[in-house]
């Protein structure tokens, strides 16, 4: 049996949120370390890797592996259902049909019930190696975002250009071209504004500003973002969960 | 501009 309690249904709802636009049929593991999701978008560009460790809840157990296969946009609308402080528990059987979704409210005797029904989803599971990176960012994930945000107003494609200790993202479009250059900063006060750069060797990638689009989306889970990459080999964004994280691996583009 | 890249070939099926 699965019972998970998160101190918080806003922590569920803003992982939902980062990740139901870019896949839609995604098995939820569970075992007793935790919450495991793995799915890979229709074009086959984009995967997400997803440990929502046993530590990100207040209460957890899971006897035996079980395995959730939920409609996220069906998960999307139930767990919108209830109040971001709100206590929110998973409860599911061995063998589930249904799993259900039970909020508490902390300051009134209010107990919302939802019951989730199950689905069969054949979704193979890939095994990913660590890579060996070029280059390794981290910046606060807010900024990252905006500049994903102002750079696909001018084109499909974003250049990520890592040199020394210099980061420049750039697109070029119909329009004209705009550039961002970003170089390791240190805020002591503030160490979430920190930027660090580590290099082995320059890179020079191109990713598509849709899918970048569909990342950012997990900007409000984590302070920064760490973008690792290397040259011709899919580029991984993590963000940092309480306990675990949610990984985007992105495929370049290249040169016709 | 460029070509769209994808996953297949990177990672292994379990």
């Amino acid at each position: 049996m699965l019972e998970g309690k998160f101190d918080e249904a806003s922590l569920l709802k803003k992982i939902i949120d980062a990740i139901k636009d870019c896949v839609q049929l995604c098995n939820f593991n569970c075992t007793e370390k935790g919450i495991t999701l793995q799915a890979v978008d229709d074009s086959r560009v984009l995967l997400v890797s997803l440990l929502i460790g046993e530590e990100a809840f207040t209460d957890y157990r899971c006897d035996r592996n079980i395995t959730l296969g939920v409609d996220l946009s069906s998960f999307s609308k139930m767990i919108k259902c209830g109040n971001n402080e709100d206590f929110l528990t998973l409860i599911a059987e061995d063998s589930p049909d249904t799993v259900l979704v039970v909020f508490e409210d902390k300051n009134r005797e209010r107990i919302s019930e939802y019951s989730l029904k199950l689905m069969d989803i054949d979704n193979e599971f890939l095994k990913i190696d660590d890579m060996d990176y070029d280059s390794v960012i981290t910046m606060p994930a807010g900024e990252f975002a905006k500049i994903v945000r102002d750079l696909k107003n001018l084109s499909e494609s974003l250049g990520i250009l890592v040199t020394k200790d210099t980061v420049k993202f750039l697109s070029e479009g119909d329009i004209g071209s705009g550039s961002v250059v970003v170089k390791p900063f240190t805020d002591l006060e503030k160490p979430e504004n920190s930027v660090k750069v580590s290099l082995k060797k320059p890179v020079n990638l191109t990713f598509g500003l849709k899918y970048l689009s569909d990342i950012i989306k997990a900007t409000n889970l984590a302070e920064s973002v760490t973008i690792k990459i290397a040259d011709k080999v899919p580029a991984l964004f993590e963000y940092k969960l309480p306990s675990g994280y949610l990984r985007f691996y992105l495929a370049p583009k290249f040169d016709e | 501009g460029g070509v769209q890249g994808r996953l297949d070939g990177f990672f292994s099926v379990i």
